[in-house]
């Protein structure tokens, strides 16, 4: 349902039976608070309550439908326009060698997040190894390699190259002779400062051509997400997206300007650092989280 | 004339929202704001047509009076003084999942073993995979011994040996990597409730992302209360963040933003400067 915050918010409204302008604008100070302290772009908020304020006092509602009814609708409508419908999965060809490459800010989670996906598809029959291509993370190929075999999933690395885009190359070749059907691609974290990073992430993504472009984003991220987002999608077609940490206290407002900044929808969900604490992601579920 | 309520929340509002869009969480935003509109209409001090820019000043001075602790912690200072005694200085890092603990830690490393301390790392992360190796690359480039058992094992004993072990070698500090963990999690709380009590170091640090959001707020708050923590270090500042998490750490915590991480590298490492910030946050 909707979040308990919301709902109290409109309680208020409707135990009125006449629309009270001023308890209109108490109600979108509330959903604003909500979806603020959501981490939800300013800018976002203010034009979803606008339109929520607009709509609540307009004097021709739907038929058959309540005046609370309404406005519920369109908060709703307004959240599902950014979120998404219902849930998109992850194209993969089976019997083809798919390619997917993960790529995000430092720390947001892409190494577990792999490790996470490749039981998640190798539980459904579907062959699956892990490249690391990070060449500068001390102990990124340990780690890798110890969720690969926590999941019993082919893992590739070599520590002694220090070149990312052959890494990839020669990890995707690997992967390839030995028939795996989805190949999961490990990559160094970088921001929308490090221009020398950002270009390599463009240069591996031409030289390996991945099906897919994952970014993975911090369930944690705040007022930032659009603008480093936007510096992903400018250097590579980003696929979909990823949000992890969910199982904290963190609602994930920022996933909602990392889909309008890469037009890209969020396929799973991570919560927590277990290899099974991933799930696919479920706009509802997020749109009602988000509400508080 | 005197200032009117109305006018004022106008500035107020628009204020907070400019604290916010950098990343202040929303209860600090609305409290610093709320105290500051208060005073202000104690004071009664400013002109109509100027209240905008009274108020604005008033923030910027709360905001940097937050910013800029009471009881200033300069780690380098703090372990030249015990070091004086012949005594052991303990730093324990801690925070949430991916902040940048264990790269904080051996940054700090090497500032300490820049400036002529001999340095013993605790590998108190024995949970995540990969971790004991990523120390372990970082303390072989630096030069500095790793105490460390395997996965799984308990991470306070690590920690108290590792002081221990500092205590019979005469070594000056012992830094001690911590688990990432989330807040709501009361079992690793109580985890980290326990290395603090065996190891009982000398400084806690938390170690908060500049990239996040008003969860920055939660963390900083109960981590507070289950360890006191004594400082903290804000990273990924070179990410262009505009560092509202700092005034979030210090308005909860009341301890200082002692370093920021402003890169990947050894030297990546930076006093924390509140006026730099205010600016950022308000000017
Ligand atoms: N609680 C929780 N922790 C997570 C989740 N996903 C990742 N983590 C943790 O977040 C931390 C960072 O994860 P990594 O996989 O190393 O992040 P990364 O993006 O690969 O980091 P870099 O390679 O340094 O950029 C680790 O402690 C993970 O265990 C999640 O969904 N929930
Ligand atoms: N750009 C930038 N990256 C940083 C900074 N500090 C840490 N990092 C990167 O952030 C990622 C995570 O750093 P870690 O030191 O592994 O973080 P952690 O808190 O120990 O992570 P867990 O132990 O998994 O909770 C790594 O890729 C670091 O290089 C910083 O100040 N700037
Ligand atoms: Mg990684
Ligand atoms: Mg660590």
């Amino acid at each position: 349902g909707l979040g308990k915050s919301l709902n109290s918010a409109l309680k208020k409204l409707f135990g009125a039976n006449v629309i009270d302008e001023e308890l209109v604008k108490e109600l979108v100070k509330d959903i604003q608070r909500a979806l603020l302290v959501a981490d939800v772009d300013v800018n976002l908020v203010m034009a979803i309550t606008k339109r929520v304020e607009e709509q609540a006092l307009d004097e021709n509602l739907p038929r058959g439908i309540s005046r609370r009814e309404h406005v519920i609708r369109v908060v709703w409508d307004t959240l599902a326009f950014f979120l998404g419908e219902k849930a998109v999965p992850l194209t993969i060809n089976p019997g083809k060698q798919n390619l997917v490459m993960m790529v995000g800010i430092q720390g947001s989670g892409k190494t577990t997040t792999i490790g996470k996906l490749a039981r998640y598809y190798q539980k459904r029959g579907i062959k699956t190894g892990v490249i690391c291509a990070d060449n500068f993370r001390p102990g990124a190929y340990n780690q890798l390699m110890q969720l690969a075999e926590k999941s019993n999933v082919p893992f590739w690395g070599d520590e002694d190259e220090k070149d990312a885009v052959k890494l990839a190359k020669k990890g995707f070749k690997e992967m390839k002779k030995k028939g795996i059907e989805l190949i999961l691609l490990d990559t160094s974290g970088r921001h929308k400062e490090e221009k020398s990073l950002i270009k390599e992430m463009r240069d591996i993504s031409k030289s390996v051509k991945p099906q897919e472009i994952i970014l993975v984003i911090d369930g944690t991220l705040g007022q930032q997400a659009g603008v480093q987002a936007e510096a992903f999608r400018k250097a590579t077609q980003i696929g979909s997206i990823i949000i992890t940490k969910l199982d904290g206290s963190a609602k994930g407002g920022g996933a909602i300007s990392a889909i309008a900044a890469t037009k890209a929808p969020i396929k799973f969900i991570g919560l927590g650092e277990g290899m099974d604490a991933i799930e696919p992601f479920n706009p509802t579920k997020f749109a009602g989280r988000l509400l508080g | 004339k005197e200032l009117s309520d109305k006018n004022l929340e106008d500035s107020v509002w628009e204020l907070q929202m400019v604290l916010i869009q950098n990343d202040v969480a929303v209860e600090v935003a609305e409290q610093i704001c709320e105290l500051t509109k208060e005073k202000i209409l104690g004071d009664r001090a400013g002109r109509l047509e100027n209240l905008s820019k009274v108020f604005k000043k008033a923030i910027y001075e709360s905001v940097l009076e937050i910013l800029t602790p009471e009881h200033p912690l300069d780690p380098l200072e703090f372990a030249s003084e015990k070091k004086q005694k012949g005594e052991v200085t303990t730093i324990l890092f801690v925070g949430v999942n991916g902040t940048g603990k264990t790269t904080t830690l051996a940054k700090m490393a090497n500032l300490f073993k820049k400036n002529g301390f001999s340095v013993v790392i605790a590998a108190g992360d024995t949970f995540r995979a990969g971790s004991i190796e990523q120390l372990e690359r970082h303390a072989e480039r630096l030069g500095i011994r790793v105490i460390k058992q395997d996965y799984g094992a308990d991470a306070a004993a690590i920690a108290f040996d590792a002081i221990a072990h500092a205590k019979a070698k005469h070594i000056d500090i012992v830094l001690i990597d911590s688990a990432g963990r989330m807040q709501s999690n009361k079992n690793l709380l109580d985890e980290m409730k326990k290395i603090a009590r065996v190891a009982d170091p000398d400084i806690k640090l938390f170690i908060g992302d500049a990239l996040a959001g008003n969860d920055v707020l939660s963390q900083a708050k109960e981590f507070h209360k289950a360890i006191e923590i004594d400082g903290a270090v804000l990273t990924k500042v070179d990410a262009d963040p505009s560092g509202g998490a700092a005034l979030s750490i210090a308005y909860v915590t009341g301890r200082p933003v002692v370093f920021v991480g402003v890169g990947q590298e050894y030297d990546d490492i930076e006093q924390f400067d509140p006026e730099w910030f205010a600016q950022r946050l308000i000017g």
